[in-house]
């Protein structure tokens, strides 16, 4: 089982669109995969039709109740190999709950353990903000994706979001590798292609060398509720994520 | 003293870019105008050149010590009549800290007593989470401002951000107006206008009539660090937050 975390703490860079969408492409292939929603504002949870102010069997279970067992809360979802976690409002407060508690950063890992025999992939969509749930997702990942708008504020955030890690690493004495995927770029603008530029000088041992393009379909695919890579796989959106997926499963040589 | 309060959870909607661009218009009709920056991410903060990692002068003092004058925290930008109240990224930490103490919502408002006879208007910038800076930007305004990007994911985002709001007006016994304005319509896309036609179904209350158009320039402003109602007045969208600060100026009869 390969778990993959896609966190960046500005918001609006395309995390839930990155995390469904590849799990479209590993679901299509025949990989069992999990979604996970670490966001308490749900946006994920949302995507497949279920409320994340009701939903009852959710992540929040994991935190509340330490003796659960995390397959009762996991979902289907209408579409084949596809499964889901599902974020609850619930979780906003567990910052404030938890405090200055220790341990509870290794919630998600424990869960995950538990159902390394059920899972291919699992893939975990992280909110934009800084907390325990983020502290969670990269203890558990082997993997983190940073999603990054090609856009000046976004550029500024990546630093933030590589601040945070190198912070993380530090306390789990572990290397994290990760990778940059550029998103909704636009061509046809000059702050698209000087944002690019920049992020292929600072960073780019951990870039990925190609770019997720601006494509308007993404918001159709979320009003369907289906992942724009099982809705239409010749759709550039869609073409870009496979990329994305074969670059990241070649990449860890993952078996 | 008007203090507008931007929010909504659901990250990327257009939050940060809403509040520079209508203080650049109040500042230039000559409204002395503060910006403060409640998002530890620092958008707005790094929008004029500072950084949210390394500011010593920022809201974190008003939490960590309560008897700091406000003012000396405010700094000038290159703009007449806009001045910034910048975050920092030790922000993040302030809900695991806090707690459950009680009366930390009041810090913003307590501060914004004192600064009462500096300015004109006051616009919060929010994080994209649920947390004491929210509910301290609830506490302290008079009117808020939510941002909604015309799509299908950010339609069910604004009903968990009503959600919020109904909590906290319940819990400060007293009601807070409220404009929802549309941002980054597309009139091109379905996804768009369909978007549109739901919020006025089921929100025209509270709706503002117009829309904010997708522009590419406001990509543009944020590198260059000029609000785009100060950069270029004819411009689609400062035309279109033009619009706004004319409503909202007229709509509360702010004298
Ligand atoms: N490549 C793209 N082209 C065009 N639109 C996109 C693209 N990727 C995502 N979007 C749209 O941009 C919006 C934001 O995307 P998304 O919700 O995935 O971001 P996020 O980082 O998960 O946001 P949050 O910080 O709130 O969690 C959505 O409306 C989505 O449909
Ligand atoms: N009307 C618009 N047309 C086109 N692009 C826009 C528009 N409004 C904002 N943007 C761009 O969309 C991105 C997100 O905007 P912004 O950072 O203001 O959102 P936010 O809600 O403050 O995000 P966060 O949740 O991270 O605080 C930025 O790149 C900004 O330049
Ligand atoms: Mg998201
Ligand atoms: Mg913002």
């Amino acid at each position: 089982m390969k778990v993959w975390a896609v966190a960046n703490q500005k918001g609006g860079v395309g995390k839930t669109t990155t995390a469904v969408t590849l799990a479209g492409v590993f679901a299509s292939r025949g990989y069992r995969t999990l979604l996970i929603d670490l966001d308490p504002h749900g946006s994920l949870t949302a995507y497949f039709g279920m409320d994340p102010d009701r939903v009852e069997q959710s992540v929040y279970r994991l935190f509340s109740d330490t003796m659960v067992d995390p397959e009762r809360l996991i979902s289907d979802t209408r579409f084949e190999n596809l499964f889901l976690l599902p974020a609850s409002t619930a979780m906003a407060t567990l910052d404030r709950q938890l405090g200055a508690q220790t341990g509870k950063g290794l919630v998600i890992v424990n869960a995950l353990n538990k159902l390394a025999e059920h899972f291919d992939h699992v893939l975990i969509d992280c909110a934009p903000s800084l907390g325990i749930l983020l502290v969670n997702a990269l203890a558990a990942c082997s993997h983190l994706i940073i999603p990054v708008q090609t856009e000046f504020l976004a550029l500024k955030g990546l630093e933030r979001m590589l601040h945070t890690l190198s912070m993380v690493q530090r306390s789990a004495r572990r290397e994290l590798p990760y990778t940059i995927v550029p998103t909704m770029f636009d061509r046809r603008t000059r702050a698209g292609t000087l944002s690019l530029d920049q992020l292929r000088e600072s960073h780019s041992a951990r870039l990925w060398s190609s770019v997720i393009p601006v494509d308007t379909q993404f918001r159709e695919a979320s009003r369907a509720g289906i992942p724009l890579s099982l809705r239409s796989a010749t759709d550039r959106g869609s073409v870009a994520y496979t990329e994305l997926a074969d670059f990241l499963l070649h990449d860890d040589s993952y078996a």
